[in-house]
């Protein structure tokens, strides 16, 4: 049976951090968000992907009105041995929700070919059963949402 | 205030999918989705972390009872222009799911700690603030479970 879409949000006050080349082993992540938690930096968003060669990116999604000194950042690297940290504040995050929305195969393609129809670029992608959240460029996330709401929402 | 662990999920009926080194560019994501979306791949899990160099990987998590031949990743992979991919069907899916979980940041680092106690290795996460969900390797999916809840439920 069909999902339903229930909304789609976007939210242009977010800033994206990645930690990168992080040892593939048992307590890094432990750390990194021991040292977040630490600080109280409230998280929008987690995503790691694939690890390769004994190595893996750590990404998250925070508040852009929260500061997070580039200190803390170097010392997170730099204690659980990664190669570097990236923030990015020029992201926007956009949102499908409703109810089984990652099982239903048609639908994950269909909101990655409205974003691609406007040429809107995928940064991060995590999606469960109950939600898709994507990021993109800031300056195209008013597009997405606008194109997004038309095709699943308005219709 | 503190977020509430409603339950501690288990799944090692899973596979995970990676489509490794394809373009950073639009349409990628809509094809690599659309293509599995017209096999009625159910997915569980979308992830797709930080980009690099022009390039990224796109993982996913589907049920392992669902055949998902050569042919057709193949096809993908040659299709958007990508490196290759890679299937691997033993990992388990732990889901700690609660209302604001991923925005309280002491309980995300607590969720780690408890999986690095067990010397379980962390290969995929994908968080918002309903559920984190993490695969591990599937040999250690019940210990997991098990000292997650202890930690997390059963105090
Ligand atoms: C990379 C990081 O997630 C690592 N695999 C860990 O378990 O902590
Ligand atoms: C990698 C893939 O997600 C690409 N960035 C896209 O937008 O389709």
């Amino acid at each position: 049976e069909a999902p339903i879409v229930r909304a789609v949000t976007e939210d242009a006050d977010v800033q994206k951090i990645s930690f990168l080349g992080v040892p593939d082993t048992p307590g890094v992540a432990a750390k990194v968000f021991g040292a977040l938690g630490a600080e109280g930096i409230p998280i929008r968003l987690v995503v790691q992907a694939q690890s390769h060669a004994g190595h893996n990116d750590i990404t998250i999604v925070a508040p852009s009105e929260t500061p997070i000194s580039t200190t803390l950042l170097d010392r997170v690297v730099r204690e659980v041995g990664g190669k570097s940290y990236l923030v990015d504040s020029e992201v926007g995050l956009l949102s499908v929700v409703g109810e089984g929305i990652a099982g239903s195969p048609g639908l994950v393609g269909q909101i990655f070919s409205v974003l691609a129809d406007h040429a809107i670029n995928i940064d991060l992608i995590s999606s469960s059963n109950l939600v898709i959240s994507c990021s993109v460029p800031l300056g195209q996330l008013q597009d997405g949402a606008r194109a997004l709401h038309e095709a699943l929402i308005e219709r």
